[in-house]
């Protein structure tokens, strides 16, 4: 089963 | 004092066509290095940054760097007053709560301001990673958008794959399955019709059609489109933007659990 993966998961918050 | 005269006009229209759809409402930044912006659909899948250096513009005044909050649909029908070769200033004051749009006709016998309501967004700017590809293809643009568009109508997820054979797209739906492979192919007359695929490592990853389709959009920006991939990571499609910018597309890959 694949899970659509959150783009904030990937690049950092300042 | 912001003022932003831009020539070709026409780059804009495209710019806010292709971003309309995906992303309602963003802040544009102005500063010394140029017009840019930063902004995630609503449901944090895709995120779109796009840049538009300040020599690419005629006239570029930027007195202090300023956010601008904006509707992207509202933009969009305020620049689709403009005429294709239409030169269009941008004009804002520092604090103020407006924004004029002016748009000049070429021989200057036709001269009209749009003035649009800002509007107060909190954005929060992402740090974007410098990354290393495994694999990086430089297609033509019409070729990928015919290709996000056919699969779409087999299945709602494309696995983008490359391997020294090529680059495959394929998708698989209730009706059956499809598989797309597009060689590297440098011999042709014009440099724009070219593929090109540097690969360091093979990889594959899966993404959703949808998203892909919505990139697609900022086909008329350019001839040429860039995927770069990396295991596990966003995919990246990039779309120059004359000789004065790009725009780029992040999309989260779907992994398995």
């Amino acid at each position: 089963m694949q899970r659509q993966k959150s783009i904030l998961s990937f690049f950092q918050k300042p | 004092m912001l003022e932003l005269r831009l020539v070709q006009g026409s780059l804009l229209k495209k710019v806010l066509e292709s971003v309309k759809d995906l992303v309602n409402d963003a802040n544009f930044d102005c500063s010394a290095t140029g017009f840019s912006l930063q902004a995630m659909d609503s449901s944090h899948v895709a995120l779109v940054a796009l840049l538009l250096r300040s020599e690419g513009f005629e006239h570029y005044r930027c007195d202090r760097n300023l956010s601008m909050g904006m509707n992207l649909n509202n933009m969009a029908k305020m620049l689709k007053c403009a005429g294709n070769d239409d030169i269009v200033t941008i004009k804002a004051d520092d604090g103020g709560d407006t924004v004029t749009f002016m748009f000049e006709s070429p021989t200057q016998d036709k001269i009209a301001d749009f003035e649009m309501k800002l509007m107060d967004i909190d954005s929060e700017h992402l740090g974007i990673p410098e990354a290393e590809f495994q694999a990086i293809v430089r297609m033509p643009s019409a070729e990928f958008a015919r290709i996000c568009k056919d699969l779409s109508s087999i299945g709602d997820t494309v696995v983008i794959s490359v391997t020294k054979e090529g680059v495959k797209f394929s998708t698989r739906g209730d009706i059956g399955t499809a598989n797309i492979v597009c060689r590297q192919n440098t011999t042709v007359d014009k440099p724009e019709d070219a593929t090109v695929i540097e690969m360091q490592e093979p990889v594959s990853l899966t993404f959703a059609l949808r998203y892909m389709n919505s990139f697609t959009k900022a086909t008329p920006l350019s001839n040429q489109v860039t995927i770069s991939l990396s295991s596990e990571l966003p995919v990246v499609v990039e779309y120059k933007v004359a000789e004065m910018g790009y725009i780029r597309f992040y999309l989260a890959p779907k992994l398995e659990e």
